[in-house]
């Protein structure tokens, strides 16, 4: 089974479009793809038209109460389960504090679930407290949505040093898969410079032999499309609701590379 | 003095961006304006040219050590000072979970300041956490950057009751100012029905004689604009970085409207 973490600390970067998108395409080709939503705003789940409802149980209930995740699990779609998230969960970072292994609760709940899928994806808060550090022990691979812009590109070698430190010391499996560029408005003097500064970094990283040395900097640019931030309000991904937009285009191909393992260099 | 607290739990959606800017534009009418940062990611230090660094004290001692806040103040133009952030105050969350009255620090801080200012702003992380907690209960005013989009539009009835809690349990003077409508891109229909949903909402709210009865949506609308995402690479507000773009215009017309303590309704 394939575990991906969808994480950046910076906000409003794509991270939950991702997850979500790339989750439906997965599903399209026909793999059994389980979406975690870890973000107390639930806007994974309610991308995918799941309410959250405090009688309902939620990934909540299973890092704080260790409820099986099979209880948590929906099926929204052919292929497609969403376990989802509440605004609970915001408290989960001062619940789970003096946890002993506080992050490897959500591994151990996925090692104990007896269903099989192709695909676990792991949606993210925008922060790198517990509960993306759960994300990141619980998978085995990263994507790293990034918006082509200055403050974006900031926090990136703060966020790999953390993904670097878990590598270490709690997921040796741990791999950055790529880096996918979003909300891309044409081309734009910035959005060059930040890309190439990006492409600079990974250059100079794999010469080095690190961590990062076989990440890809995925050739999709997922172009900003304004039918992505109206799908959520039908509660449906972009391939239900505009089958034929740019972002749809995009997503789809996002998934063919990610599905290849491909690498771009 | 006049304090204005800067929050949105929703991420990317101008919280920095209208901090930096409307404090520039304010220094640039005569006031004596201060900026805190108080998001780890240190996004409103960088975007005024403030690099974090480890050697010199940042809002993180004052938060945890107890550092007067004029030891960490730098006057970077005209009438303009701020308090940077660093990465380090990421880990205030847990440090400060079981401080007594771990929300008002920050309120005590800037009371025995002895420094005069006219106008207080306060840039908050994408969190409702202890951080968002210390500004809300140090701060008057609440302003609050929302992108039409129907994601961002989700958690704003939580952060209502946020804002409400703190006003009724900690800190009585807190109102809401208003609404901002940031990274406005043309008049699409998914901008036009979140606006509409925004706007019926607060009319509900003025008859029931609510916290918000007399908060404002803003008028200005801030337009996208690439000049808004180029000026943090170059340490300068908009009005330094691009005074004739549509990104100086709104913030300069957003200014107005907040000084005037106008409101729309
Ligand atoms: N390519 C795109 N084109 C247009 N809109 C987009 C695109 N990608 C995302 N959006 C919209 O931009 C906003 C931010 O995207 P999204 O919520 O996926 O980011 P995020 O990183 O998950 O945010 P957060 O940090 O709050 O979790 C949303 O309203 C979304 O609908
Ligand atoms: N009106 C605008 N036009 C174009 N770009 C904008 C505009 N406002 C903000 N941006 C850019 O969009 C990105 C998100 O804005 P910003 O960082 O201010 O949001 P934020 O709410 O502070 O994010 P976070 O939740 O990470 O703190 C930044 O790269 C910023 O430069
Ligand atoms: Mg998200
Ligand atoms: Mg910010």
């Amino acid at each position: 089974m394939r575990s991906i973490a969808i994480i950046n600390q910076k906000g409003g970067v794509g991270k939950t479009t991702t997850a979500v998108n790339l989750a439906a395409a997965l599903a399209d080709f026909g793999q059994r793809v389980w979406l975690i939503d870890l973000d107390p705003q639930a806007h994974a789940s309610l991308h995918l038209g799941l309410v959250p409802d405090e009688r309902q149980p939620t990934v909540y209930n299973a890092l704080t109460e260790r409820t099986p995740l099979g209880t948590v699990r929906h099926h929204v779609s052919t292929n497609l389960w969403v376990t989802p998230s509440h605004l609970d969960l915001a408290a989960a970072e001062l619940e789970l504090a003096n946890e002993v292994g506080r992050e490897m609760i959500l591994r151990d709940l996925i090692e104990q679930d007896p269903a099989e899928f192709d695909t676990v994806i792991i949606d993210c808060p925008p922060s790198l407290g517990v509960l993306t550090l759960n994300a990141l022990t619980a998978c085995r691979e990263v994507i790293l949505p990034l918006q082509p812009h200055f403050l974006a590109l900031h926090g990136v070698s703060k966020l790999l040093q953390t993904v670097e430190i878990v590598a270490k010391r709690l997921n040796r499996e741990l791999r950055l898969s790529g880096v996918v560029f979003c909300m891309c408005e044409g081309t734009t003097r910035l959005a060059n410079e930040v890309i190439g500064d990006v492409e600079a970094f990974f250059n100079t990283e794999r010469e080095k032999g690190s961590l990062w040395s076989d990440a890809a900097i995925y050739e999709t640019r997922i172009r900003k499309n304004v039918r992505l931030a109206e799908a959520p309000s039908f509660g449906q991904s972009i391939f239900e609701y505009a089958p034929n937009s740019n972002g749809a285009i995009d997503y789809l191909a996002l998934a063919t590379e990610v599905m290849a393992g491909d690498r771009i260099r």
